[in-house]
């Protein structure tokens, strides 16, 4: 079984149930410049399940979400495959909010960037509650301050 | 689709991007 490796503040890493929505891949510079305000991010994820090219909801499959300093890795729950892994420097935000469709679901939504910072890419996720999604986010924040203050 | 509180964390190292 995964067992949480708790959240001691000096070394932030924790992991959470969640499930893949989809993700949208290789967006151009200029077009990464214009989701840099949270409320365009979540109109572009709009309106991308609105055209199709992502879902509304995500698959059955629950997928285990780790979050620590060295950034967010993405495993099948028995932890055998790894479906995605984002270091924390090509992280350059997180945004968590609700998904609107009343079941109190909150989306996660990534925006990641390649070492260049000539692309990005958005990975979205679905938390089961908002509570969840603060603290993935509270463990993230956390994440940045360990980094930050080590490199200094 | 009304969207209710939004939490944002943002990499220091990409401040402003």
């Amino acid at each position: 079984s995964t067992k949480s490796s708790g959240n001691s503040t000096s070394d932030a890493c924790a992991e959470f149930r969640v499930k893949y929505v989809g993700s949208i891949e290789k967006l151009q510079f200029d077009m990464s410049k214009t989701l840099q305000e949270p409320l365009d991010l979540i109109n572009y994820i709009d309106a991308a399940q609105q055209d199709g090219k992502l879902p509304f909801v995500p698959g059955d499959e629950e997928m285990v979400l780790g979050v620590s300093k060295y950034g967010v890795k993405v495993a099948s729950v028995d932890q055998c495959d790894v479906l995605h892994r984002h270091p924390l420097y090509l992280i350059v935000r997180m945004l968590c909010y609700d998904d609107g469709l009343g079941a109190g679901k909150n989306l996660l939504a990534l925006k990641t960037t390649d070492t260049r910072q000539q692309e990005c890419s958005i990975w979205v996720y679905q938390c089961s509650s908002s509570e969840q999604a603060q603290s993935i986010c509270k463990v993230l924040s956390a994440s940045f301050d360990c980094v930050l203050t080590s490199e200094k | 689709i009304y969207k209710s509180a939004v939490t944002t964390v943002v990499n220091p190292k990409y401040e402003g991007k």
